[in-house]
């Protein structure tokens, strides 16, 4: 009556499930993993810069089975997508999800085409899960083109409010220098911009990237290297987020 | 239950069953059937994602070795390491009472979690730690 790992009894042949039994089973596991029903995502590239960076922590966890919840370390500035090397450690996480940006197309109209504009959608998080930290993640490739020795300043805002004309809101959330030479991953925390999105959903308006140079002149964010676009695919802007389970997760009565 | 009946059946009655009969039954069952029921262990169950279709929505694992538990939870159960002490006087008190105690149960005593990465509807990526998905040891309860 004891059993462990080296003690597994094969007591049956593999077959292939009848449909009738593939569809309880997978109604069976649906309902383990908490979901109503079996998603069905539009787009399901595994080569975005999102999917990557949560393979790659997944990669980080899978190795280390052992520990119950995963721990993540927060890089600020890297090359690679999960660096465990490095700066804040974030922990008590048991999802972390990534949120792809909905500005399909940049827009290049004269009063836009300094800043750029990133939108998240948050309502697929379930209502049992608290925001531990939240990320912003955007990419500076190297740019040597005439800015060997300029620096730049990029801030990233949260909207407040937005109006009909150009006129915006804004809440400065953080400010960077970057150097032409530098490239990898830029983080910057949305920890609490995030849980006022979950909050108050009509909120999120999105948040707004502006590029300046050293003499406070509004530039183009692509000059100093920041990926803004679709292309490339590994590179492209996300959000993610690391949530921790509220209570006990109750799966739904059948 | 003990109450303090013994020797203080009525003449005539139908004698109490003792655990000493309850064992020598059990031992005869055993030696007239010539087999025994399977001991409670653990069994293999893969539960494949790429079989169930899903390949289009978890990106990771293809599946994960879930086990189960099956097996008889029969007398004696002190014998092994993982029963409890309670589904061993469990065992006992079924062959008193057979029809109103039931043989202790074959079930998971310890389990681990898995983490499942998989797209939701809006193509965002979820990554999620499910505790209890794996069977690492069965035992009698």
């Amino acid at each position: 009556n004891f059993s462990t790992d080296n003690e597994v009894r094969s007591s049956f042949i593999q077959r292939r499930l009848r449909s009738q039994e593939r569809r309880e089973m997978q109604r069976e596991i649906l309902s383990i993993l908490g979901l109503p029903q079996r998603p069905r995502p539009q787009v399901h590239t595994k080569h975005t810069a999102a999917p990557m960076f949560m393979m790659d922590l997944y990669n980080t966890i899978s190795e280390h089975p052992e520990i119950p919840r995963f721990s993540y370390y927060r890089p600020v500035y890297h090359s690679s997508l999960v660096t465990p090397q490095d700066n804040r450690f974030l922990d008590d996480a048991d999802t972390v999800m990534s949120f792809a940006n909905l500005i399909e197309h940049e827009q290049d109209l004269p009063h836009r085409q300094h800043r750029r504009e990133f939108r998240f959608d948050l309502s697929g998080i379930p209502d049992e899960e608290v925001i531990t930290g939240a990320e912003f993640r955007i990419y500076k490739q190297f740019t040597r083109e005439h800015f060997d020795n300029q620096t730049f300043r990029v801030s990233l805002y949260q909207v407040l409010q937005e109006s009909t004309n150009s006129d915006l809101e804004l809440l400065l959330l953080e400010q960077r220098e970057l150097w032409p030479a530098e490239e990898g991953w830029l983080a910057f925390d949305l920890t609490a911009t995030s849980n006022l999105w979950l909050d108050n959903p009509e909120d999120n308006l999105g948040l707004h990237l502006v590029l300046e140079d050293s003499r406070g002149q509004r530039r183009k964010p692509q000059l100093a290297g920041l990926v803004t676009s679709k292309r490339p695919q590994e590179k492209q802007p996300f959000m993610v987020a690391f949530f921790r389970a509220n209570g006990v997760r109750f799966r739904s009565v059948r | 239950s003990a109450h303090g009946h013994k020797g203080r059946h009525s003449k005539g009655a139908k004698p109490q069953r003792t655990v000493q009969d309850a064992m020598r039954a059990v031992e005869a069952a055993k030696e007239n059937l010539g087999v025994s029921k399977e001991g409670c262990k653990k069994h293999e169950l893969y539960v494949s994602f790429r079989d169930l279709g899903w390949q289009d929505w978890i990106i990771a694992p293809e599946g994960y070795a879930a086990y189960y538990c099956d097996g008889e939870c029969a007398f004696p159960l002190n014998s092994y390491m993982n029963a409890t002490n309670h589904a061993i006087v469990q065992t006992l008190v079924h062959f008193i009472n057979p029809e109103t105690v039931p043989k202790p149960c074959c079930a998971p005593t310890q389990l681990h979690g898995i983490s499942v990465l998989y797209f939701d509807d809006s193509s965002n990526v979820i990554l999620k730690k499910y505790r209890n998905m794996v069977v690492r040891a069965c035992g009698c309860h």
